[in-house]
């Protein structure tokens, strides 16, 4: 464990607890994309599977259950408590051109080919493109909540400080993931026209929008 | 060479 991979696991945590509590407070799922959250249930599942056959750490353990349980819990708000606020007819992104190619990226790129491994890299390359069809939601409506941008910004800073996690552990530890590291570039890249947005507008006070 | 990836990130 340092500093960065701490800061991006804090801010992982963070953005989950920032979209629970939008959720509660504002007792809707306004402007949140059913399919990028059904898409981190299958993230978790498949990347936490050692969960019943290795032990890391309790920090990793207590964390791993955390992610599942909390993006079922989302899931299973969305689906059924906050139900009517849902719009399907705006999360139209379609989620099988990111299952599909990612299955097959993780046939091929693997550090082993087991079930586990192979899961393990699919989880990887589905994370990082994940957020897509969030994205796509927030370009057709052209606006979002403060709290939900927020959320967005938490989970997307989450990535990019593993990539100084990594440039450390390269040098300390001589460990190198480059699955891991080529996935977590281009998803913390995929937020880039976000966070100009979030940082310039959010963070000064104003409403995010996108220009027409 | 490369050492086996242990995994031991979230």
């Amino acid at each position: 464990m340092n500093f960065f991979r701490l800061l991006g696991d804090l801010s992982h945590l963070a953005s989950i607890l920032i979209l629970l509590h939008k959720i509660k407070t504002t007792r809707s799922c306004r402007g949140l994309s059913f399919k990028t959250q059904a898409l981190y249930v299958a993230v978790f599942i498949t990347r936490y599977l050692d969960l019943t056959y290795r032990w890391v750490s309790l920090y990793n353990f207590v964390m791993k259950l955390f992610f599942i349980g909390s993006s079922c819990a989302t899931l299973y708000l969305m689906r059924y408590k906050y139900c009517p606020t849902h719009d399907p007819s705006i999360d139209t992104f379609k989620i099988e051109y990111l299952v599909g190619p990612c299955a097959i990226l993780a046939l091929i790129f693997n550090y082993k080919f087991s079930v586990s491994e192979v899961l393990w890299s699919f989880s990887i390359f589905l994370e990082s493109v994940a957020i897509l069809p969030q994205l796509f939601m927030l370009q057709r409506t052209g606006e979002a909540e403060t709290i939900t941008t927020h959320y967005l910004a938490a989970l997307g800073i989450y990535r990019a400080f593993y990539i100084p996690n990594w440039i450390y552990r390269y040098f300390t530890e001589g460990v190198v993931d480059p699955i891991a590291i080529v996935a977590g570039i281009a998803q913390t890249g995929l937020y880039l026209d976000f966070f100009y947005v979030y940082f310039t507008k959010v963070m000064q006070g104003e409403k995010f929008e996108l220009p027409a | 060479q490369a050492k086996e990836t242990p995994h031991d990130e979230l």
